[in-house]
């Protein structure tokens, strides 16, 4: 089973159409293995990105330097997902 | 066997063996109204399953719903099963339910891409394709969601198979898609095609290929508007209302858009719960609160479609 542990989804909400574009090319990229929930595509919507913990300072580094605003929406993916499994076999028996 | 599915406990996740299983008792417990219709089988060799309401009649005008094409989107599966339990129990109850059915058959796929929804109980959550191998990549799977023939392969796709949204090398070329493709087309009288998935609070109709209005737009922004009205009645909960491309992102080779290009009308896709907190992970405790008020829009577009026939 594949493991997330130390996994964050940011929440990023971009300011400008500029910032969209860069979202875009960190999208396009293939080096931090980015799952993106949802995309970038006007700043009317939040994008939310999971990054694995191997990609976390350099993507944090990567918004804080063009200074797009983010939040951790899910700070540790895999706690999230042991609680789920914890309710599932839980509801099986 | 039909009280099976009293005892089911639909404010929790499942495994795809327990889902189909409880099909067969829902088709036992309705054996008038409920049947099981296998449309082929998935790439590795699951069957999928729908669940055919009809009170009879031939070839009615019918209304397709399908869940769970994405198949990290659990809740959207979830939903699925809450609702055809809720369809079933409110006939012969509800005026309006019983009414539809009296003039429409709905067929409802609740796990339309089988393999990947086990994959996700099995391997890896997260994710969200197919589960088929593409020649000459280490990587699986085909985004079934980009796969129809409707704009096949334009923007807001990708050609990567490594990529969570990569369109496959043909369209329809996902088999999950073409068992669905072929059933709509060879039964044919389909005057509604909904599709649901997870998450982000929105109802949207076509197209997501291009940003142009499809010729029906004013009236289905207005369908979408007052079915989610009735959605936000139960909580608040707030949804925007919109064509794919314009309140989300380019996308080609959607399903809805290809139901509307080969003449469904009313086609729609939902995006339920949540808006940001949880994400594909919602918690099984907001099952039946999300469930319950899509079942208030659902139910608004179905009314709207058996009451305006074309």
């Amino acid at each position: 089973r594949k493991v997330f542990t130390g996994d964050q989804v940011l929440r990023v909400n971009a300011k400008s159409e500029a910032q969209i574009q860069l979202l875009k090319t960190l999208e396009n990229g293939e080096v931090f293995e980015l799952d993106f929930w949802t995309h970038p595509s006007s700043s009317d919507l939040p994008i939310d990105i999971h990054v694995p913990y191997a990609s976390l300072y350099a993507v944090q580094k990567f918004l804080q330097d063009n200074e797009i605003p983010f939040h951790v929406m899910i700070q540790d993916l895999q706690e999230l997902l042991d609680k789920e499994q914890e309710d599932l076999q839980r509801n099986a028996m | 066997k039909g009280g099976d599915t009293k005892s089911f406990d639909y404010a929790t996740y499942h495994r795809l063996d327990a889902i189909y299983s409880w099909m067969d008792s829902m088709v036992a417990g309705h054996p008038n109204l409920i049947s099981k219709v296998q449309i082929g089988s998935s790439y590795e060799n699951r069957p999928m399953y729908v669940l055919k309401f009809s009170t009879g009649g031939n070839n009615r005008p019918a209304i397709w719903i399908d869940a769970g094409i994405h198949s990290r989107e659990w809740i959207s599966t979830a939903s699925a099963l809450w609702m055809a339990n809720k369809m079933a129990t409110d006939f012969g109850v509800d005026p309006s339910v019983t009414s539809l059915l009296g003039q429409m058959d709905v067929y409802l796929m609740i796990v339309t891409n089988p393999d990947g929804y086990a994959y996700t109980h099995t391997n890896d959550r997260m994710w969200r394709k197919t589960r088929s191998v593409n020649s000459g990549s280490t990587c699986r799977g085909v985004d079934p969601n980009r796969n129809w023939d409707a704009g096949f392969g334009g923007p807001g796709a990708s050609k990567n198979p490594c990529s969570e949204s990569y369109h496959g090398p043909s369209a329809h070329s996902a088999i999950e898609v073409k068992n669905i493709v072929d059933l709509i087309k060879n039964r044919g009288n389909f005057k509604a095609f909904i599709s649901i998935h997870a998450y982000s609070q929105l109802l949207m109709y076509p197209y997501g290929y291009t940003c142009n209005d499809i010729p029906h737009q004013a009236e289905l922004d207005s369908v979408g508007q007052r079915a989610v009205q009735a959605l936000s009645s139960l909580f608040g909960t707030s949804y925007r209302v919109g064509s794919i491309c314009k309140i989300i992102y380019q996308a080609s080779g959607g399903s809805i858009d290809w139901s509307y290009n080969n003449g469904v009308k009313y086609s729609f896709a939902f995006e339920l719960r949540d808006t940001g907190r949880y994400g594909f992970l919602l918690p099984a405790n907001q099952i039946i609160p999300t469930a319950t008020e899509t079942w208030l829009g659902l139910k608004h577009i179905m009314e709207y479609v058996r009451d305006h026939p074309y």
